[in-house]
């Protein structure tokens, strides 16, 4: 059987946040390691990996890997019901038909409980390369959230390119570009999370579509810092890390020049 | 104009 209590219940609502608008459905992967989610967007254009791991969870217990196939729409309607504060707990038996949600407020004067019904989902696993990236940038996931909306204002695409001196955000659209560098800044007296850190072992350049980096946005309350990786002519990882917990990440395949 | 390859272009099934 699988059980997993999580204290900060709001977290798992972050999480579903992040999703939602890319798929509409998923397994989770349960194993003694932890939840983790695997799920391409029905395009088939970007990839989203999350882990929850075991050790984040106050009580946790899986005696083999279960999948829990959810519609995610509807998971999303029934973590509502839970309050931001309420401690989660996920129970379902080893081939769930089945998964229950346990909410219990912090004062422990409300517990509700909800049974999900469980599909079973047939998607395709990608083996994603452990790889040194050739680029890293590490910015305040909020400056990269408007980052991302201002330029999907101008254009549809976002050429990002990353030298030691900073990255350049560039777009073009119909009513003219767009050009935002960011430099880095760590010497300020910024704190950790508000500064702009690159590593580069070589210029990396490559367009992507907005519209998705707008959706991977969606995860900026999970962390304040999101780090962008890249290699040439190979999809860039948007990660947010979850303190203490695991993370989200996105990859999202480069736009080929013709 | 560029196009959009999948991301199963990059990465092998698992």
């Amino acid at each position: 059987m699988f059980e997993a209590r999580l204290l900060q219940g709001g977290l798992l609502k972050k999480v579903l946040d992040s999703i939602k608008d890319i798929i509409t459905e998923g397994n989770f992967d349960c194993s003694p390691n932890g939840l983790s989610l695997q799920a391409m967007d029905s395009s088939h254009v970007s990839l989203i990996d999350i882990l929850l791991e075991s050790e984040g969870f106050e009580h946790y217990r899986c005696d083999r890997n279960i999948p829990m196939g959810l519609n995610i729409t509807n998971l999303v309607k029934m973590i509502k019901c839970a309050g931001s504060e309420d401690i989660v707990t996920i129970k379902c038996e080893d081939k769930p038909d089945n998964v229950t949600f346990l909410f219990e407020s912090k004062d422990n004067d409300k517990i509700s409980d909800f049974e999900m019904k469980t599909m079973t989902i047939d998607d395709e696993h990608l083996l994603v390369p452990d790889q040194t990236y050739t680029a890293v940038v590490k910015m305040p996931s909020a400056e990269f959230q408007r980052l991302c909306r201002d330029m999907a204002a101008i254009g549809d695409t976002v050429n990002i390119s990353v030298t030691k001196e900073g990255v350049r955000f560039s777009t073009t659209g119909d009513m003219g570009t767009a050009n935002i560098t960011v430099r880095p800044n760590p010497s300020g007296d910024q704190k950790e999370e508000e500064r702009t850190e690159v590593q580069i072992t070589e210029p990396v350049s490559a367009g992507f579509a907005l519209r998705y980096l707008n959706s991977f946005t969606k995860a900026t309350p999970l962390s304040p810092t999101v780090t962008l990786g890249m290699v040439p002519n190979l999809p860039i990882v948007v990660e947010y890390k979850i303190a203490d917990m695991g993370h989200v990440r996105y990859y999202l395949a480069p736009k080929i020049e013709d | 104009m560029a196009g959009q390859p999948t991301i199963a272009s990059f990465f092998a099934p698992a």
